[in-house]
């Protein structure tokens, strides 16, 4: 789930 | 979070909070593209469906809460409530052939193929095109209302910013995300010529003319 996570732009 | 990205998302909440304003309080919806306004509920729907599956911070949520917020609000004023003013014939993009070709270089271009990373790629493709109906009726009309053209600045700054922040992840995070960054630096291309024009003209106090 970690690459979920890299997904932290809007 | 860095300066860049902080600044981008500012001057995107500020386009998205300008635009319902000015149709609020004008009442009217005149000069601005619905058809780019159906996309941009596209690119914010499809893009923020991790809304319900991770959370990453109050921060996050609440500008994803914000920004398809107000894209359906201005939906609703345009489409419902001041759709008198709503200017169809200027409005003609096709945005079918904007649509097919996203979902089309989504499927075959993406990060993993799951559902949640294919829909997050179409949005982002999605997003470097869907200014287009706008641009193209300012271009049909000619000429842009001041308060249009501050909201076009804003919105097309916030992804040159975005640049910016990539740019710095990449060097002092080491990560970047191609995809964001080709379609942002397209997306930001498109703007060019209407920066040129808003920073010769707009900002002297003139209107927004096209040349004709």
């Amino acid at each position: 789930n970690f690459h979920r996570k890299e997904k932290d732009e809007l | 979070m860095n300066i860049f990205r902080l600044s981008g998302d500012l001057s995107h909440l500020l386009a998205v909070i300008i635009l319902v304003l000015k149709i609020w309080t004008t009442r009217s919806c005149a000069g601005i593209s619905g058809k780019s306004q159906i996309l941009f509920a596209i690119v914010y729907v499809t893009r923020y469906l991790d809304l319900v599956t991770t959370f990453v911070s109050v921060y996050n949520t609440s500008m994803k809460v914000i920004f398809i917020g107000a894209s359906f609000a201005t939906i609703y004023l345009m489409y419902s409530k001041f759709k008198a003013t709503y200017d169809h014939n200027h409005d003609s993009f096709r945005i079918e052939f904007l649509l097919a070709p996203t979902v089309i270089l989504a499927l075959l271009i993406n990060q993993k193929f799951t559902v949640l990373e294919v829909l997050w790629t179409f949005s982002i493709y999605l997003e470097s095109v869907a200014i287009l109906p706008q641009l193209f009726m300012v271009s049909k009309t000619g000429e842009a209302e001041s308060i249009t053209s501050h909201y076009l600045f804003a919105l097309g700054s916030y992804r040159g910013l975005y640049l910016l922040n990539w740019i710095y992840r990449y060097y002092a995070e080491d990560h970047y995300e191609l995809i964001a960054i080709v379609s942002g630096i397209v997306q930001t291309v498109l703007y060019c010529d209407f920066f040129y024009l808003y920073i010769t003209k707009v900002l002297k106090g003139k209107k927004l003319q096209l040349p004709a």
